[in-house]
This record gives C-alpha cells, sequence and structure tokens, in this order.
C-alpha cells in the first residue's frame, strides 16, 4: 500500500522521508559518543529556502478564492516555520557543544517537523486542486439536469455547445489525475467510469434529438423516449457523482476502511 | 554522521524548493 497517494507528492516527500529515518536510526545507534559536525552552513541554506516558501505560501493564501485552503495552510506554513527555528536553535547548540543531547533531538524534531510540514502543505494544496476538478464535474452535473426540459431542437444545439467544453475540461482533468494517483483501485474506478461518461454523452445527445423529434411530429412512443433519455442522463449522472467520490478518497481512507 | 546530515539539510532544501514549485506552477 503507497504512504503518499499521488506520485508528485511521492517523488518530493519520499526520498527526504528515508534519509530521515535512516539519520534517526543512526543516531539511536549512536547515542552519545560521537561529535556532531558544523552544520550552519547548510541550516541556513534550509532557513532561507522555508523563508522563501513561507512568502509564496502567503502569496497564494491571499490571493486564492478556496476558504479551506486559506484555512489550512497558514497551519502547515506555521508547522514549516517552527522547524526550521528548531535546526537553527539545534545549529547554534552544537558549535558550542558538538556533543549536546538536546541539541540532537532538536535536529531530529526539526527534520521531522519540516517534513511534516511541507507534507501537510503538499496534501492542502492538492485538496484544493481536487476540489478544483469536482467543481467542473459539478458543473457538468448541472448541466444533466436541464436535459429533461430541452424540447426544442434550437434548445438541444445549445445544450451541446454548452456541455461539451465542460466535458472535455472534466475529461482531460480526470484524466490527468488518474494518471498522478499511486493507489491502482482508485485509478481503474476512475478509468472505468470516465469511459462510461464518454460513451454515454454521445448516446444521451441521440435519445434526447430522437424524443424532440417523436414531440414535433406528434409520434407515438414520447413516454418511452422520455423514460430512455431520462435513464442515460441518469447512468451519465451515476458516474460522474462516483467519479467525484473517488477524487476524494486517500489511501489513508482506504487503509482505514480496511 | 557528518555526511548524513549534511545530505539530509540539502535534501530537505531541494524538497522545500521542491514544494515552492509546486505552488507556483499550480497557483499560475
Amino acid at each position: 500500500m503507497p504512504v503518499f497517494h499521488t506520485k508528485t507528492i511521492e517523488g518530493i516527500l519520499e526520498p527526504v522521508a528515508q534519509q530521515v529515518e535512516r539519520l534517526v536510526i543512526l543516531h539511536e545507534e549512536a547515542e552519545d559518543g560521537n561529535a556532531m559536525p558544523d552544520l550552519e552552513r547548510p541550516v541556513q541554506a534550509v532557513s532561507s529556502a522555508v523563508t522563501n516558501l513561507i512568502k509564496v505560501g502567503k502569496e497564494t493564501i491571499n490571493s486564492s478564492e478556496d476558504a479551506i485552503l486559506k484555512q489550512d495552510m497558514p497551519v502547515a506554513l506555521h508547522r514549516v516555520e517552527n522547524a526550521s527555528k528548531l535546526l537553527v536553535e539545534a545549529s547554534s547548540m552544537l558549535k558550542a557543544d558538538p556533543y549536546s543531547g538536546p541539541a540532537r533531538k532538536k535536529l531530529i524534531e526539526g527534520a521531522r517537523g519540516i517534513l511534516q510540514g511541507t507534507s501537510a502543505l503538499l496534501l492542502c494544496f492538492d485538496e484544493s486542486e481536487v476540489r478544483k476538478i469536482i467543481r467542473e464535474c459539478r458543473k457538468v452535473l448541472d448541466y444533466l439536469a436541464v436535459a429533461e426540459v430541452i424540447e426544442t431542437m434550437e434548445d438541444l444545439v445549445q445544450f451541446v455547445k454548452d456541455l461539451s467544453p465542460c466535458l472535455t475540461k472534466l475529461s482531460r482533468d480526470v484524466d490527468a489525475r488518474e494518471k498522478d494517483l499511486t493507489h491502482q483501485f482508485h485509478r481503474e474506478i476512475l478509468v472505468r467510469c470516465l469511459e462510461q461518461v464518454k460513451t454515454l454523452a454521445p448516446i444521451l445527445i441521440c435519445s434526447m434529438k430522437m424524443l424532440i423529434q417523436i414531440m414535433v411530429k406528434r409520434g407515438k412512443g414520447e413516454a418511452e423516449a422520455a423514460a430512455n433519455r431520462n435513464y442515460v442522463e441518469q447512468r451519465m449522472t451515476d458516474e460522474i457523482n462516483e467519479i467525484i467520490r473517488v477524487l476524494q478518497l486517500t489511501t489513508y481512507d482506504e487503509d482505514e476502511w480496511d | 554522521l557528518r555526511v548524513g546530515w549534511e545530505h539530509l539539510l540539502t535534501s530537505i532544501n531541494r524538497n522545500i524548493n521542491e514544494v515552492e514549485n509546486q505552488i507556483l506552477t499550480r497557483d499560475s
């Protein structure tokens, strides 16, 4: 079971996570006895990078319209900032005493804190990206709800004109998201649902067209044609709702469920 | 330990820069 639910997050955090764990083990094995090196220079570099990250993060918070991101991101930034302070403190303590036990603890705490903070930061940013895709999905759902009141060819033409770009965007976004996920089962569901939506879309338009033609000619089978259109529309709606559900899942949810 | 910590701090530095890039790229 992968720890990180997207390849992007995994690619950034996995190497650092492994190194932190390796160093913690090294420290536990070494206990005391060994002098720590002077880490002022690399710690200073981390501190500058964090200052920059905080600046970019704050700008993002100010320009974002996502209320949840605005609420979650400052907490993650604060975590990174605090962890960076711990590293700076540890480095100056080690300069005075390379054998300092509390300084070592601070160093490990700081490294872990930065890892946790950047992880939280990436997660809240990732969740915000998911919410953007879900908004696209809901747009398509809103259009699908209108399908039942389309009674003329002109309206149908407009309906197709409105629906097509939204469907294209949904398809592109879900496709890209699916490719970034590490959880195979979630990927498979998204692929399946997206294929269904793509297959059903022309069938829906066709069923709407057939119904309009019957209504214009006052022919037989209007009720059946309407039922057919509603059935296709409902199936598309169900598939998109399933996409929304799976987009919000992470591997952690799956673990809890297990 | 010296190599380990310097290596880790360099990785952390890179990690922070990558996170920053993520934010800048997706935010644009």
